[in-house]
């Protein structure tokens, strides 16, 4: 009996503690002055109460981020914990914002609070939203894009979780090349 | 333990009043 109350109210604790992120594109400001923690929660109840509060993404105005981190990395391709690893990419269609958006994000977000990756969720480092006018960016980061098993594991259970077709192809780039990159876009290093 | 939770776990508790 006792355990059931326990149970009953208690919270249900995450594998990590998460930190959100806002990024607001001020032009007379530095990148990092655009980059706002907004708080950091480590409970399955606390997780909700952060989301039903803040604006959902496809209301957020072009130029803004959300990014979720585990707690101790930054939202940035500098911090040691990421400087390594790479990003699976969605890219949406203008239009996919009133249709998709908030589901894709919402999914992505339990992936990762979930720890859904089974043994490679460790190799998570966060997840990245991108509101922009040419098309909206939905992104999964991990710690080592030379995991190949990690990498493609998660990219496939990503892929399912968003219930994307067999015919959709998502890619993985790594961070390492999105910041060398030449021209627009940046080779993928897997694909599923 | 891991604490590994599913989807419909965690959407079980979307509108759950929180607990004081």
């Amino acid at each position: 009996r006792e355990e059931e109350a326990v149970e009953r109210y208690s919270k249900h604790p995450l594998q990590n503690r998460w930190a959100l992120w806002f990024f607001k594109n001020d032009k007379s400001k530095t990148w990092q002055e655009n980059l706002r923690l907004v708080t950091k929660f480590d409970t399955v109840e606390d997780f909700w109460a952060l989301y039903t509060h803040i604006q959902l993404a496809s209301k957020l105005t072009s130029g803004c981020d959300y990014s979720l981190f585990k707690d101790g990395i930054e939202p940035m391709w500098e911090d040691r914990r990421n400087k390594c690893g790479g990003r699976w990419l969605i890219t949406l269609a203008k239009q996919q914002r009133h249709t998709e958006l908030d589901r894709f994000w919402l999914e992505t977000l339990l992936c990762v609070i979930g720890e859904m990756f089974d043994g490679y969720s460790d190799e998570v480092c966060g997840a990245v939203i991108n509101i922009r006018a040419k098309g909206d960016k939905i992104a999964i980061w991990t710690q080592e894009a030379e995991n190949r098993d990690g990498v493609t594991h998660i990219g496939r259970v990503y892929k399912e979780r968003l219930g994307l077709s067999s015919k959709v192809v998502i890619g993985y780039q790594a961070h390492a090349d999105t910041a060398t990159k030449s021209g627009s876009l940046t080779k993928n290093k897997f694909v599923v | 333990e891991k604490k590994q939770y599913d989807r419909e776990f965690l959407l079980d508790f979307q509108f759950m009043p929180a607990c004081i």
